[in-house]
């Protein structure tokens, strides 16, 4: 999956890969003081090519808030919603909203979900669906953090660790190793990165296409701008 | 049928063409019964064409054709039809229909004189909106011709757009060995069901003409459904929703029973009961909670509290249950504000769930005839108690039954009556009510649609919506340039607030449709007749003098539009009859009615046993 960070007040964004292997499940956020966390599990394409790198994406989202008592698991097939011992199970094929005073969800059909849990999280789920008989591809999700700005100091995870403002020094700017692209130097968490200048999508405002998102690439499984390396964060349920 | 003359082959009589075709899409059934006759002898004999039919369907059409010549049933205000027959029967002429209600079916039956070496055709149309019922419909066919049938075929061709889940059929008439003749053919929208036994496989043994076929054949399926705002569809300007949402926590409810326990009930009735309530108490949910109350002319709560269903608490339950036993009058009145109170006081202390459904079953064999014994006045009394709060769900046990201020009280209060037919099989009847009942997903559903592009909506709010059921509303689409209707639907789950939403292009449905060329193309518009109509009608009951008149109006309106067999409307047939034309009238019984008792006959020696009375009605408004 590719991830993307804004950086200096929005004004810039950061962007890197994470490669995994199909079904190792990824924390995204974990915030101890409001107990909420988040964890993504990875799926790869329908057939693997030996010694041929595997692309993975994610196919299935956990959210746990353990305070209001709810968990949502979001697949590309279906959406459920645990509250309490009760068991929703919505379709991706339906417009629905489920509201509990400041839990809400909302989907809208074959596109996305809004999740809103009190005024700690906002997150937008994108659906990306794939043909049917595509020999390789397959379905697979977004996720997106609109609102995070009532969590904790303490929320790590591979998103949350930058949900609060980071800072990063960007300079040295030159022609690249790619043709067309240009490098930089970067310097964050106390880090000299090589940056490449690079475009990402966001899919919230247009499914198919996306609209472009400039942002500079951190090389290696973003080493040295994430904490510690990509397997740090894998977990051992979706829950 | 072909009477008492079919059972012996000698008769001259021969049915030699019996089919019956069964058209579905989505969930309107549309059913022909074609039989052909031939008389094969040198005399005129008398052909009866009997055919059951499910009390939920309305006939639409009746037609015999005798000689090449055609006659045609019309369906007329049930008083006009009523003179016509009236001045048929003073004429002396035989008014051939008889008409009896079961528990499930209802019977049309006609006869006529065919002259030597002539034919008729008998062709009967009945329409049906199939009822979800405990997560499936099923279409009813009950089989029985008289004699063996040269061609019998019966064709259920079943198409529903939003997907068949599962295709069954059950024909336990059948010997096992017959069963592989029943063709079944499934594809993800359209399901075909067919049965064509040639003459040898309707044979009861091989050198006899009894046949096989005699019972009912059930064809049981259920449409593919998630959790969204359901499936809409557009026909014609009409359209259809259909609501039943799957993947929702049930909600809890709290039951009062409130069971009659007066004289009338002894011996096996009070048995049935005894044991329909241990099996309940057994199924009852742990998150639920219930209370018994017992009544004759006095009436007794069990411990005087409502209870969680713990399995200590039903285990108590279970020990009083066992103790219940018939005696004294019956006081209905006083129990049901009983039970009115006793919910009232459990939610004034908070010791019920904030969301969950109450409701009161009330079983009961009898009129009242002790305390308040005035039906209106206790209908009037539960009503205002209840304040439209609680469900009341009324069953009438047995053949004595007052049916109607049953069923008015139901109504009333948002609930539904049930007759139970005193029979082995009681304490099942009794639970498979309770089963329709047991799972409450949804409260307090509404259906929203576009105010200005729609009009002539059928009921579209609904205080439950029970697992296994479905809920359908249908409309006219008024605004002509309407591109897309939106529906939406609000209701509460368990421990949230629901919405769903269906957006459907009108184009693009209504060609979907109209390509499928499967059934009539106005089925949505009769589907919408079918709903309103019997939502009218249950609405009449519990109306008051002057709107009840409106809604006599439209019902009536409505049945003499789309030709269908109302309790207000009757089909009138005139048939030839050895030179002079006489004429039939085929009515709807109603459910008040008293259930006819099987009764036997006899015939003693010297005395002329009379095998058919000259004609046999029985009024059904």
């Amino acid at each position: 999956p590719h991830f993307v960070i804004s950086i200096n007040d929005h004004s810039d964004a950061i962007c890197f890969n994470i490669d995994g292997k199909p079904g190792a499940i990824l924390n995204l956020v974990t915030d101890p003081y409001t107990d909420f966390v988040v964890n993504g599990e990875l799926i790869g394409e329908k057939k693997i090519e030996i010694n041929k790198k595997i692309n993975t994406y994610f196919g299935k989202f956990g959210i746990v808030n353990n305070k209001m008592d709810v968990k949502v698991e979001v697949s590309t097939k279906t959406i459920t919603v645990f509250h309490g011992e009760d068991k929703i199970v919505f379709p991706w094929s339906a417009t629905a909203s489920l509201t509990k005073e400041s839990f809400s969800i909302s989907i809208i059909k074959e596109r996305n979900l809004t999740l809103t849990m009190g005024d700690d999280a906002t997150f937008v789920i994108v659906l990306h669906r794939v043909w049917k008989n595509h020999p390789l591809h397959r379905d697979f999700l977004g996720f997106y953090t609109l609102d995070s700005h009532r969590f904790s100091s303490m929320t790590h995870g591979l998103l949350g660790q930058f949900y609060h403002e980071i800072s990063a020094e960007i300079y040295n700017i030159h022609p690249g190793l790619d043709e067309g692209k240009s490098d930089a130097t970067m310097i964050v968490k106390g880090h000299k990165l090589r940056v490449t200048r690079g475009y990402q999508k966001d899919y919230r405002f247009d499914p198919k296409r996306g609209t472009n998102v400039p942002c500079w690439f951190v090389h290696y499984n973003g080493k040295g701008f994430i904490d510690g390396s990509p397997t740090d964060y894998v977990v051992s349920s979706l829950f | 049928s072909i009477g008492e003359h079919g059972k012996n082959p000698e008769s001259g009589l021969e049915i030699y063409s019996m089919k019956i075709d069964c058209k579905v899409t989505s969930r309107f059934a549309h059913n022909m019964v074609i039989s052909r006759v031939v008389n094969r002898a040198n005399e005129s004999k008398e052909a009866f064409f009997e055919i059951e039919l499910p009390k939920t369907a309305f006939i639409t059409n009746f037609s015999m054709t005798l000689d090449g010549v055609t006659y045609v049933g019309a369906v007329k205000e049930k008083e006009v039809a009523q003179q016509q027959y009236q001045k048929a029967v003073s004429r002396g002429q035989t008014a051939g229909l008889v008409k009896a209600s079961g528990r499930k079916m209802e019977k049309f039956k006609v006869s006529v004189n065919i002259g030597p070496t002539k034919k008729v055709t008998f062709e009967l149309t009945y329409e049906e909106l199939l009822k979800r019922h405990l997560g499936k419909y099923e279409i009813q066919i009950r089989v029985k011709p008289k004699q063996l049938v040269k061609h019998f075929q019966i064709d259920v061709h079943i198409f529903e757009p939003q997907g068949i889940a599962f295709l069954d059929f059950d024909a336990k008439f059948l010997p096992n060995n017959l069963t592989s003749i029943v063709k079944k053919t499934l594809t993800a929208t359209r399901g075909h069901v067919s049965f064509k036994p040639t003459l040898e496989q309707q044979r009861k043994c091989p050198d006899c003409d009894e046949t096989v076929l005699d019972g009912d054949f059930i064809i049981k399926y259920d449409v593919n459904r998630d959790l969204s705002a359901g499936t809409v569809q557009i026909v014609n300007g009409y359209f259809v929703h259909h609501f039943a949402p799957a993947n929702l926590t049930r909600i809890p409810k709290n039951v009062i029973f409130v069971i009659d326990h007066s004289g009338s009930m002894s011996g096996t009735k009070m048995r049935q009961t005894n044991e329909a309530l241990l099996k309940i108490l057994d199924d009852m949910n742990t998150k639920d909670y219930f209370a018994i109350i017992i009544f004759d002319d006095t009436s007794e709560t069990w411990k005087n509290s409502i209870f969680q269903a713990t399995p200590n608490n039903v285990a108590e339950a279970k020990v009083f249950v066992r103790t219940i036993s018939a005696r004294g009058g019956t006081d209905i009145n006083a129990p049901m504000l009983k039970a009115v109170r006793l919910l009232d006081k459990s939610h004034q202390d908070k010791l019920l769930p904030e969301r969950s459904v109450s409701m009161i079953i009330l079983l009961t064999d009898g009129d009242p005839n002790s305390g308040e014994s005035n039906p209106t006045k206790i209908q009037e009394n539960v009503k205002s108690a209840i304040n439209g709060r609680y469900n009341v769900y009324c069953l009438g046990f047995g053949y004595d039954v007052k049916y109607s201020f049953l069923e008015k009280m139901s109504l009333d209060n948002d609930g539904v009556a049930r007759r139970i037919y005193e029979d082995s099989d009681a304490p099942l009847q009794l639970q498979g009510f309770y089963d329709e009942v047991a799972n409450p997903l949804l409260l307090d559903i509404e259906l929203h649609y576009p105010e200005n592009a729609i009009s002539e909506l059928t009921q579209a709010n609904f205080r439950q919506y029970y697992d296994g059921s479905e809920i359908v509303v249908a409309g006219k689409i008024s605004d002509d340039d309407l591109k897309s209707l939106i529906a939406e639907v609000f209701a509460q789950t368990a421990n949230e607030n629901l919405t769903l939403k269906a957006e459907v292009q009108v184009s693009e449905v209504e060609n979907i449709t109209q390509q499928q060329l499967y059934i009539f193309g106005d089925f949505t518009e009769r589907l919408w007749a079918y709903l309103t109509i019997q939502q009218l009608l249950e609405k009449r009951v519990s109306a008051e003098t002057n709107e009840k008149k409106n809604l006599t109006d439209r019902i009536l309106e409505l049945s003499l539009k789309y030709s269908f067999v109302t309790p207000l409307t009757s089909m009138v047939v005139t048939k030839p009859e050895e030179n002079k034309n006489d004429s039939f009238v085929a009515d709807k019984p109603s459910e008040d009615e008293k259930v006819p008792i099987q009764q036997r006959q006899y015939s003693y020696p010297g005395h002329a046993y009379s095998k058919r009375p000259s004609f046999t009605y029985v009024d059904s408004d």
